[in-house]
């Protein structure tokens, strides 16, 4: 088994060869790719031997390989289907994001309670009453619910998105869920990184 | 000085906290926090620590003053300027969102290259032209960047946005930017947390 800290850190790893892969460089060797990302190349190597001796001695990574490797090991071989549960600022954003598809994540469905938003689409996906949530989860096989509704309703719709039978809930909502044991919620403080930024700033400018 | 890894958590403390002050509590024990956020209570107790001894033996900590002094650390008593680079989908997202303001951050220009965009306002914040950056960033004291450009773009205007003087980036483009040493850089990878969920998703179910 994977350590959950290297787990965490392979979407850093993801990126850096996607971006040598889009420009055409085959081969990185390790101290390349930790230069790159701000990290030790000793942890780097060390992240990496959990997937098999991957690198050839004194020439550096296969490029190609190496990604195969951590897209297979990230489960993203399998395509998922998402619902995002309410089509606001930022529902809207992620339901355009092309990021997701090159990831395999396909969002198939939104959900809301506004009248004015239920019967339109957003980025090509249709917006349901939230009433047709079970329904629709069945008919289109939906795994991950992404919920970006108002903190204040955050704990009902989860409860009705495990109800529904999604497995997996990725929460944009400022509060800690309350959901049964097997499933799996991935929490998302968007404002913790920029108040990481912001302490480094008043310790540098006061 | 507190370690890296415990400012890290601040964030996830000062949601926990947040939330017991809505909810007019004004003790809470190590246990019950730590239960709420999934990580022991020893964590939290060291983490604490670092803050000077604000835990009441038994009865355990004041809600208030540990909020106040979380906030104090991550530098939130100070108002902070922002200006986001790129009013598309996430751009439009970030300047509406109340949760930045709540944390003393407030999103006071967006720039733009899109001519149709350029002269409008996003949740009341004027949108101008990115040639303006240097004379807006002056005029309105600005001092965080929130790059929300495609990710060709990136580069360009994370240059731009050093020359005209900001003192810290939020990036959301999914590259490495290459900034003098002095610029602060906080990266947001949006996906690397639905990648984290996939991965538990694929080990438990296939
Ligand atoms: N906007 C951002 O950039 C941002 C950043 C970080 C976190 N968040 C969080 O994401 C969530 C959404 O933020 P937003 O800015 O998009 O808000 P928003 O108000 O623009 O959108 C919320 C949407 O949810 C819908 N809704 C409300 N209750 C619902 C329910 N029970 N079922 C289905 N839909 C429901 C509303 O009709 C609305 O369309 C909030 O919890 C917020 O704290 C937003
Ligand atoms: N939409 C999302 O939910 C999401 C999620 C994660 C990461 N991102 C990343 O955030 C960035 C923005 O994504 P988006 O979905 O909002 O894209 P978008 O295409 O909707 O918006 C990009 C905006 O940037 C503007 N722009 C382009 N070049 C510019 C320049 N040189 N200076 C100023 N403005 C410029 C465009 O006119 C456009 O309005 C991308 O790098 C994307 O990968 C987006």
């Amino acid at each position: 088994v994977i350590p959950k800290a290297t787990v965490s850190r392979l979407p850093l790893y993801l990126q850096a060869l996607t971006e040598y892969d889009h420009l055409g460089i085959t081969l990185v060797s390790s101290e390349e790719i930790a230069q790159k990302l701000g990290i030790t190349s000793s942890q780097l190597r060390k992240d990496l031997s959990y997937f098999g001796g991957l690198g050839i001695r004194g020439a550096g990574y296969d490029v190609a390989c190496l990604l195969g490797r951590i897209k297979e090991i990230l489960g993203m071989q399998k395509k998922r289907r998402l619902a995002i549960i309410g089509a606001g600022k930022l529902g809207t954003a992620l339901a355009g994001y092309r990021g997701l598809q090159q990831h395999g994540l396909e969002v198939k469905a939104l959900f809301e309670i506004d009248k004015g938003k239920i019967g339109t689409a957003i980025a090509g996906v249709p917006v349901y009453p939230l009433a047709e949530l079970h329904a629709q989860t069945a008919r289109l096989g939906l795994e991950i619910a992404v919920l970006t509704v108002p903190a204040a309703a955050a704990q009902k719709v989860a409860d009705l998105v495990v109800e529904a039978g999604f497995k997996a809930i990725w929460n944009f909502a400022p509060i800690r869920l309350e959901v049964p044991e097997n499933i799996i919620v991935q929490y998302e403080d968007l404002v913790a990184g920029v108040l990481t930024l912001v302490h480094h700033l008043s310790r540098k400018l006061g």
